[in-house]
């Protein structure tokens, strides 16, 4: 049996909301040691996300035998969405499940709704992503990120990053001209999360789709900073650490021309 | 700028 208690609704919410317009239908691995994982490839094989959520992300995990659950991201946003951000949200699901019980109880404890959502059985190509050395590796504020992604994206369909030993080019380059945004390194002393850290083994520059972009910003309302890991030619990671856990991004990069 | 995809880059399982 698994049941798998959070303290809040709203970090399974904002998960769900982060990855669904990337994949539809997925299987949450869940284990007693390793809590729920998810690996997930977008129907175009270029975004692949990784979700860990281990025991500690739970105010309280068990988890008797391994079980895959194959959800419709679609529908549970739906049954989530029933739930407040401030709910307890509970899943749990029998030894060999059919249905996912999802259970909200408002702290009050004056109001539980419970949900049963239907599994499915998905036939998914899961990839071997080993640990990888990198050119870079950038950490900034994922509201900085974000709002270069989605401003760029009005410019061109591609985005171009740079990277040098203390700053980060963004380029683009589309039919009404041509943009560029440099953020340089800074350790911001009174608020750490706001700093720019640029780790640098030998320069990049990188091309991506910038749709691809902007549904990896959509997680940046789970953490307040993302690191970029980039190299020459190889998918660049995007991390979006989570207590206990973290949700992963690795994209393919353009061709260079 | 044609698209690479990951499948060139990791093994499937």
């Amino acid at each position: 049996m698994l049941e798998g208690k959070f303290e809040s609704a709203s970090l399974m919410k904002r998960l769900v909301e982060a990855i669904k317009d990337s994949v539809k239908l997925c299987n949450f691995n869940c284990s007693q040691t390793k809590g729920i994982t998810l690996q997930a490839i977008d129907d175009s094989r270029v975004l692949l996300i990784s979700l860990k959520l281990d025991p500690g992300c739970f105010e309280g995990f068990r988890c008797d035998k391994n079980l895959v659950l194959g959800l419709d991201l679609e529908s549970l946003s739906k049954v989530l969405k029933q739930g407040n951000n401030e709910d307890y949200l509970t899943l749990i699901a029998e030894d060999a499940p059919d249905n996912l019980l999802v259970v909200f109880e408002d702290p009050k404890k004056d109001r539980i709704s419970e949900f049963s959502l239907k599994l499915m059985d998905i036939d998914s190509d899961v990839l071997s992503i080993e640990d990888m050395d990198h050119d870079c590796s950038i950490t900034l504020p994922s509201s900085d990120f974000a709002k270069v992604a989605r401003d760029m994206r009005t410019l061109s369909e591609s985005l171009q990053i740079l990277v040098t030993k203390d700053s980060v080019k963004f380029m683009a380059s589309g039919p009404i001209g041509t943009g560029s945004v440099i953020i340089k390194a800074h350790t911001d002393l009174k608020d750490g999360k706001e700093s720019i850290k640029i780790d640098l083994n030998k320069s990049v520059n990188v091309t991506f789709g910038a749709k691809y972009l902007n549904d990896i910003v959509k997680a940046s309302t789970l953490a307040e900073t993302v690191t970029i890991k980039l190299t020459n030619k190889i998918p660049a990671l995007f991390e979006f650490k989570l207590q206990g856990g973290y949700l992963r991004y690795y994209l393919a990069p353009k061709f260079d021309e | 700028m044609p698209q690479q995809l990951l499948t060139s880059f990791f093994r499937s399982q």
